[in-house]
């Protein structure tokens, strides 16, 4: 359906304006590694079924190895920033302090409790899910902290929260068109754009209707 | 059922 692919297409777009973004600035400005390493994680626990061979489409075959492939990219892109531009490498690493185990933990345990089968590879995908949802609060923080952000990290952010925010009415969709009901994503994807809620709304005011972009 | 719910989002 058209939010679902809209939201799938917003999720490239983000990942196009971030890799923009490194190549662009050569440097890792207002980008938040621990996040970027959440994503990884987030992917290669998600994706676990491409081992299965019990492919739904060449459509998801192939968006999945491209978040699994960029994200790590993405991770390589940035520790090469670390060798051609240590100076502004380590100031990221300053200012990049929140502390993933508060998002790791919970969302093992969450994964433990909530979960549609006890097995590994649905263990794993409800992990992921439930880290997914949490995965941005590094970058928020690193934001909130240094009060200023690029255009282009703005719209990154922007275009990654607009990916959950689109599932939303995927998921009204096909509750009435398959009668299909999948409470994990839906619970976790509500808890992540409420996490971008805030986010949403700086970037209405200052970046739509104009002038820079700060958060309080 | 849920219990065999197909993971077909991305």
């Amino acid at each position: 359906n058209i939010f679902r692919i809209s939201a799938d297409l917003s999720h490239l777009a983000s990942i196009v304006i971030l890799l923009e973004t490194i190549r662009k600035t050569r440097q890792v400005d207002g980008i938040s590694l621990k996040t970027q390493l959440l994503y990884v994680l987030v992917f290669c626990t998600r994706y676990l079924d491409l081992l299965t061979f019990r492919w739904t489409s060449l459509y998801n075959t192939l968006m999945k190895f491209f978040f699994i492939g960029t994200s790590i990219y993405v991770i390589k892109l940035m520790q090469e920033c670390k060798i051609k531009n240590p100076v502004a490498y380590k100031d990221m690493m300053a200012r990049d302090t929140f502390q993933i185990k508060y998002l790791l933990g919970p969302s093992a345990i969450l994964a433990m409790v909530f979960n549609y089968k006890f097995t590994i590879l649905e263990l794993c995908w409800s992990f992921s899910v439930w880290l997914e949802s949490v995965a941005i609060l590094p970058q928020l923080f690193m934001l909130s902290r240094s009060g200023k952000a690029g255009t282009l990290t703005t719209h990154y952010i922007f275009a990654l929260g607009l990916y959950r925010a689109l599932y939303i009415p995927n998921w009204i969709w096909r509750y009435y068109t398959e009668n299909r009901f999948e409470k994990l994503s839906i619970f976790t994807g509500l808890l992540q754009t409420a996490l971008y809620s805030d986010f949403f709304y700086i970037y209405y005011k200052k970046v739509i209707k104009g002038g820079g972009f700060e958060l309080p | 059922s849920q219990n065999e719910v197909e993971h077909d989002e991305l």
